[in-house]
């Protein structure tokens, strides 16, 4: 509001200058020439004089920059790709000198003043998007945003000595602006926005580059965004062409990270299984199947295969989400480790459905977070336990304890649709082979061969099966529980009504069993 | 169902989806100028 | 449970309606992960050279625009010491591709010249390089036209294609002419 007289002109002006000069020769090696001279016209014109003004000079750069791209697209006379690249002439000149202006603001030694900059101008950007986005809706266009970012992003990415020094401050910035335009706040930008999260530099830097993993968590919490957007939309069966897009955008996505990056889907996947619905199975097993690069996997059909010899079920796999804030409120924290102690208050089993049954809304009638939080702390309390006895889980070890008093309370008390979301909170720990994949698959077939009613036992070979229905890729833990389930004949698999219940089903177990033995 | 939140986000990418981002768009723009720029006959390719 | 979405008919639901709707299926049943454009089995990571959640296709070389050292960019220092071009060396593959990449540049117009002196002609309205095959003579032949097979050079497919024609001789460009500043040897 209330932009001082004149400083509209006095801004198109001066960007109009810029432009000419960053495509003038005389502009210099990466328009360093042009930099100093345009510099000394935004101090003639007053721009620099206060924060505010440099604020406002920015916010109306950028409308117009904005501006100038609506105006082409509308005109509609030229190609898509001379449209594009008469927005991008003004797009890429403007993107210069904020970069300019990053990098030679404030002292060379000390970043603070380059990076409070940067976040200021991404911050401006994004208010400006989110504020079209607003007002146009349906006639948003995302093109000048995606422009700008992109660009943003190559420049401040380039090899120089100044910019790799505050390269994880750089990141951050545009993480948080990523943040701030995330797909619930501005679904019109979700294309671009996807683009910019996926972009070969940002990959690189957030996950490959940066020191110590630093860009791991914010990565995550970009995914995690994304799929929190989608969730409502996935719920339904059928996708329209638009979500479709956004789907197999984002598969292909979740593909690249399995296979350049998979510990950091090893290490956030309890976070992003616990946003994903759960009837995008692929999309979980995808994540569900990393495992780290130096592993090699035994074979799941090897005969006889001797899981519980296997060293790696002796080691814990990092999970890097804090899913114990979750486990609220407090007083049920309270009551859960209390019972896991010393298994009282003896109520405590009887209102456990209590807390995790939420509401009568068809849908929405059960906290999965609190499910899936729950299912994984008494698991992991489970294993600790187990191992501080000098034990490792097995299908004796993990019996007659709290731990399964609790699961066997659950799978018993809850309604089907409760008892399907408890087990596949269980069936989200069958990965790769480490500790908690070993407790959770000898929980499942231990639940399985103490039920008291088929109908739990059909569930559970439910829960599997769908997960091994779907094209590939299957985790390791889902194929070894299942092939165990199907082999052990302790478990009489084949006895069972609902093996045989339609010709189809039986067709289908009959060829998974084919080709797991 | 969805809410009418959702709804409205729905729309708003069914409108985007017309337009959606190109993989240039990531891209710097490269101006493939002449060297020798010359005056060439409309019938010749000039682009 | 035979009711119940979430036992095995529940499941046996999808299954069927796999076979008769696979839309509605989509998420429940998923799709074949390695046509969706990315090798998943490259020693080399993928993320540098994903061109786009959209693209069913990585990023060639030429799309990914790199980081070259300013020192690469030479040609403004040595373009004039450089020895002429002397396009008679050079085979009829060359000189298309000369001619089709630097449209608006005096090099266009030296490949077309020197397809010229090769008995190639520039038919103004078909927008093509027409030859005469070996040994070919026209069916029809007059004062202003001819007429029979001839090849053509096909852009598209980067190859001479054979193909009747009828040629009116005012269609076809004369000899091109070259400024006399370019540096360059047509002899």
């Amino acid at each position: 509001f209330d932009d001082p007289p004149g400083l509209r002109e006095k801004t198109e002006y001066l960007l109009r200058e810029w432009v000419n000069m960053y495509y003038s020769p005389a502009g210099g090696k990466d328009s360093t020439k042009a930099f100093s001279a345009f510099v000394n016209q935004m101090h003639q014109q007053g721009i620099l004089k206060t924060d505010d003004l440099i604020t406002r000079f920015f916010r109306l750069s950028i409308e117009l920059c904005v501006d100038v791209c609506y105006r082409a697209l509308a005109e509609q006379v030229h190609s898509q790709a001379l449209t594009r690249a008469k927005c991008f002439q003004t797009l890429d000149a403007f993107v210069r000198l904020i970069a300019l202006l990053v990098k030679h603001s404030g002292d060379a030694t000390n970043p603070v003043t380059k990076i409070n900059l940067l976040n200021k101008v991404l911050g401006i950007v994004a208010g400006v998007l989110l504020q079209d986005h607003e007002v146009r809706q349906t006639e948003f266009h995302q093109l000048a945003y995606h422009r700008i970012f992109s660009m943003l992003l190559l420049e401040l990415n380039a090899p120089e000595q100044i910019l790799e020094a505050i390269n994880f401050q750089v990141m951050s910035a545009f993480c948080n602006a990523l943040h701030v335009l995330r797909p619930s706040k501005a679904p019109g930008f979700v294309y671009a926005w996807l683009e910019l999260i996926s972009h070969r530099i940002f990959i690189a830097r957030m996950l490959g580059m940066l020191p110590q993993q630093k860009g791991w968590p914010m990565y995550a919490g970009l995914l995690t965004g994304l799929f929190k957007f989608m969730t409502p939309f996935m719920r339904n069966a059928e996708l329209p062409k638009h979500l479709a897009l956004l789907y197999k955008g984002t598969l292909r996505v979740l593909l690249v990270l399995l296979h350049d990056f998979p510990e950091f889907l090893c290490d956030y996947h309890y976070g992003f299984c616990d946003v994903i619905p759960p009837n995008c199975i692929q999309m979980r097993n995808l994540i569900l199947s990393a495992f780290p690069r130096n592993m090699r996997l035994p074979d799941p059909f090897t005969p006889n295969l001797k899981v519980d010899m296997l060293a790696d079920i002796a080691h814990h796999p990092r999970i890097l989400t804090n899913y114990v804030t979750v486990i609220q409120p407090a007083s049920f924290k309270k009551d859960l480790d209390s019972y896991i102690k010393t298994r009282s208050p003896v109520t405590f089993l009887s209102e456990l459905r209590s807390h995790i049954q939420v509401s009568q809304e068809p849908g929405q009638r059960y906290n999965v977070s609190l499910m899936n939080a729950l299912v994984l702390y008494v698991g992991m309390q489970a294993i600790n336990y187990i191992q501080s006895k000098g034990s490792t889980p097995s299908m004796s070890t993990i019996t007659h304890s709290s731990h399964m008093d609790i699961y066997q309370n659950l799978v018993v008390d809850l309604d089907t649709e409760g008892r399907y979301l408890f087990l596949n909170a269980i069936a989200n720990q069958l990965r790769y082979p480490n500790s908690h994949t070993h407790y959770f698959s000898c929980t499942l077939l231990y639940l399985f061969a103490e039920a008291n009613t088929e109908a739990i036992q059909e569930q559970i070979t439910r829960v599997l099966l769908e997960r091994l229905i779907v094209n590939r890729p299957h985790p390791w833990g889902l194929l070894i529980t299942f092939i165990e389930l199907i082999r052990n004949h302790h478990f009489k698999f084949w006895s069972h009504e609902f093996v045989h219940c339609a010709p189809e089903i039986k067709k289908l177990f009959e060829s998974v069993a084919r080709s797991c033995m | 169902t969805l809410s009418k939140e959702q709804r409205l986000q729905q729309s708003v990418m069914e409108s985007c989806f017309h337009h959606l981002p190109l993989p240039s768009d990531s891209e710097r723009l490269r101006n493939y100028l002449p060297r020798n720029p010359c005056p060439t006959p409309t019938y010749h390719c000039q682009v | 449970m035979l009711t119940d979405p979430f036992g095995m008919v529940g499941l046996l639901t999808f299954i069927r309606a796999a076979e008769t709707d696979p839309n509605l299926v989509q998420l429940a049943l998923g799709s074949d992960l390695t046509t969706l454009g990315l090798n998943l089995n490259s020693p080399e990571n993928l993320y540098s050279t994903f061109q786009s959640p959209s693209s069913d296709a990585p990023s060639r070389p030429q799309d990914i625009d790199y980081h070259v050292p300013q020192e690469y960019l030479t040609n403004l220092h040595i373009r004039d010491k450089l020895a002429p071009i002397k396009l008679s060396r050079y085979g009829e593959d060359l000189l298309f591709h000369l001619y089709y990449t630097h449209g608006g540049d005096v090099l266009q117009l030296a490949a077309a010249a020197e397809l010229y002196n090769r008995d190639w002609r520039y038919h103004k309205d078909e927008r093509v390089w027409i030859t005469r095959g070996p040994g070919m003579e026209p069916q029809v032949k007059t004062s202003t036209y001819e007429r029979g097979v001839y090849y053509y050079f096909d852009y598209n497919r980067w190859c001479k294609m054979a193909k009747d024609f009828h040629l009116d001789y005012d269609k076809l460009e004369e000899r091109p002419h070259l400024p006399a500043s370019f540096h360059h040897n047509t002899s």
